[in-house]
């Protein structure tokens, strides 16, 4: 199925990587940035999984209320034949209801961007209903391999959503907070 | 099928990016590198794709002929949330029988790693004989869609290999250089 092909790839060739390491890499930059990245709770990569498989290059466009801030320290690592190859998250500061500033390590699964352009392309032979049946399925099994994965555990969070009829332009800003 | 959704991410999610910017990315290099790639037939990706899914993340570990020299600019892009998201390839020096040295950007298909990994891990119900179908089925499926591709057309080779019975330490360098 594609969506477990997806799944696996993105466990394997991103996520098994770099969870581990991510507790070193924030230490790394609190190091450097004045502790800023205090709460624990949030030293977490924070996955965000559009059912619609809509997702903005700039996470600014998707809610206003989030802001680029700076980038965690890049690791780098060989990768077949990719010599020295850069893998980084970025933290955003997020603006909650309550006017108060929260810092979030937040990226999309760029999978989900690879269904939706395959939905796109009518050689990919894949429409709209495989799309939505994928997005669910990729969610599921990307749940179910990293539940398993010892070397993952507490690493991160994943925030399935779907958005809704009335579209509300800070939504977003408010899913990733009610995590 | 996992094979299909592999090769057309591995299109829309890098192929596709990287590509069309590969022959500015080979004259920038050129300027500041004494025009060093001059021979323009290779100014093409060439990509290794082993049936047996077996992938070196040093590709100088599959054959002492194949010696890492330097990397092309790299392309940096807003992706899915993260900011400036780097693209990279190596090029390398590759001995030849002739005692020439040639060079070439070169790199294996990282979505065969993920198979591999696949075939490693009970929970993904996937074996030796799924992995050598999808391993086939992915390079069918990324010939056919690099093939309709205008953007990309010239811009890549597809070293499709078995390994034979008798290893060869530098079967990989021969290979590569009969393209
Ligand atoms: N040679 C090479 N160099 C690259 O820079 C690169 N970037 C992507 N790819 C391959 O293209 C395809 C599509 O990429 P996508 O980003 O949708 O999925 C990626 C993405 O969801 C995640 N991932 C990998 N690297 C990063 C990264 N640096 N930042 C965020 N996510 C990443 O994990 C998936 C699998 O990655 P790879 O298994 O390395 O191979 C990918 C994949 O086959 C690359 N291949």
């Amino acid at each position: 199925n594609v969506a477990h092909g997806l799944a696996w790839s993105y466990y394997v060739g991103y996520l098994k990587l770099v969870l581990p390491r991510l507790k070193d890499l924030i230490s790394e930059f609190n190091r450097a940035n004045n502790n800023l990245l205090k709460c624990k709770e949030t030293w977490k990569l924070h996955i965000l999984l559009p059912m619609s498989c809509e997702i903005y290059d700039d996470l600014q466009k998707a809610d206003s209320h989030i802001q680029y801030w700076k980038d965690l320290p890049a690791l780098q690592l060989d990768r077949a034949g990719t010599k020295w190859r850069s893998y980084k998250q970025s933290i955003y500061t997020i603006l909650g209801e309550d006017k108060k500033l929260n810092y979030c390590i937040v990226e999309y699964a760029p999978p989900l961007q690879s269904l939706y352009a395959m939905s796109q392309d009518e050689s990919a032979a894949f429409g709209r209903e495989d799309r939505l049946e994928q997005a669910q399925l990729f969610c599921r099994t990307l749940g179910e391999i990293l539940q398993r994965s010892k070397e993952c555990a507490g690493c991160y969070r994943l925030i399935v959503y779907e958005e809704s009829g009335d579209s509300d332009s800070h939504f977003l800003s408010k899913e990733i907070l009610k995590h």
